[in-house]
């Protein structure tokens, strides 16, 4: 379940949206016992000039990105924009029954964007 | 929107990725999820939900890889069940005279040879009869043909709670990979003449690490 993007296809600045996994919808909920879904979220968003200076929480954003969307701005052509990527992430841990009979409680790093940025 | 996961390659590579190498069936309806699974789950869900965002980075009072409730390094915390019980008679209530030994068994081929044990903890119920003044010895030894060395002895003072022994460094070398199966003998004797105990159930909580999916703590940005 994802929050549509606005705005046509980049769907204004680079910033985390909404995304729900849903473990019924994957058709795991038979064997994955909790948590039923997960805020995944996901990055989506323009890179160009001035989203590109800042980045979430007011950190600098990265020299490299500003430079990248510098020298978009004064010739396209030549590199594209910086993307909009996770900058930071947060665990999750699933407790579910494997193909043993075992009940498994598996820690996965990296599972949920809680913040994006411009690289 | 919703998207349901077309299953083939993305579904595979996903599962892969989860360390599951193919998705397990349906859910044993048997097997009632372990009070013991639930805690952790929860300690540890807790701690993940108040790590999120916008509050302390998870960093900060989140150990990556690390099993808060029980206090090991690890990223996979399985309830394994003894596969023993199936085939053991029947036994009386109370019974005098030598008490029963018992053979359980752990199938821990699920468990892939890259991860690294950190916890292999026997967790037992006994049925007695009766208290028995002086409390009870247990001892676990290899299960085979001819009768292994004991290798683990423990007081043990009640039956009332779960008995709990740790087989790692005892019954298990510390930094040996984990077997593809484990068999046990257990044998309960109370210290002083009583009624024997009778074992209601057995099952092993391991925990171990995957290294190649725990990278160390990610310092905050300067």
């Amino acid at each position: 379940e994802a929050e549509p993007a606005v705005g046509g296809s980049s769907g204004g600045a680079c910033r985390a949206r909404r995304l729900y996994v849903s473990f019924r919808e994957v058709g795991w909920h038979r064997w994955v016992i909790a948590p039923r879904g997960f805020l995944a979220n996901y990055c989506q968003g323009k890179c160009a000039l001035p989203a590109a200076m800042s980045e979430p929480g007011g950190a600098p954003a990265l020299n490299h990105a500003v430079l990248r969307a510098l020298m978009h701005a004064a010739a396209p052509g030549a590199a594209g924009l910086p993307c909009c990527v996770p900058a930071r992430l947060s665990p999750i841990s699933v407790l579910f029954f494997d193909n043993s009979d075992n009940v498994v409680l598996r820690h996965y790093e990296d599972m949920v964007v809680d913040e994006c940025g411009c690289r | 929107t919703y998207a349901p996961v077309p299953p083939g390659p993305a579904a595979a590579a996903l599962l892969q990725a989860l360390g599951l190498p193919d998705a397990p069936r349906d859910a044993p309806t048997s097997r009632p999820v372990p009070p013991v699974m639930w805690r952790l789950f929860r300690r540890r869900d807790h701690q993940e939900a108040r790590a999120g965002p916008r509050r302390t980075p998870p960093g900060a009072n989140l150990r990556p890889c690390h099993v808060e409730g029980l206090g090991v390094p690890g990223n996979i915390v399985r309830h394994v069940p003894d596969r023993g019980a199936a085939a053991r008679p029947p036994e009386p209530s109370s019974a005098a005279g030598q008490c029963p030994e018992w053979t359980v068994v752990f199938d821990l081929s699920a468990v892939e040879p890259a991860e690294r044990p950190s916890q292999a903890r026997l967790e037992l119920r006994f049925a007695a009869a009766e208290a028995t003044a002086g409390g009870w010895e247990l001892s676990v030894a290899p299960a085979g043909a001819s009768p292994g060395p004991v290798l683990l002895r423990q007081a043990v003072p009640t039956l009332g709670t779960p008995v709990r022994a740790e087989l790692l460094g005892a019954a298990w070398a510390r930094n040996a990979s984990t077997p593809r199966s484990l068999r046990l003998t257990l044998a309960l004797r109370p210290r002083a003449p009583a009624y024997c105990a009778r074992l209601s159930e057995a099952s092993l909580l391991l925990v171990t690490l995957d290294p190649r999916l725990c990278h160390p703590l990610t310092r905050p940005r300067r």
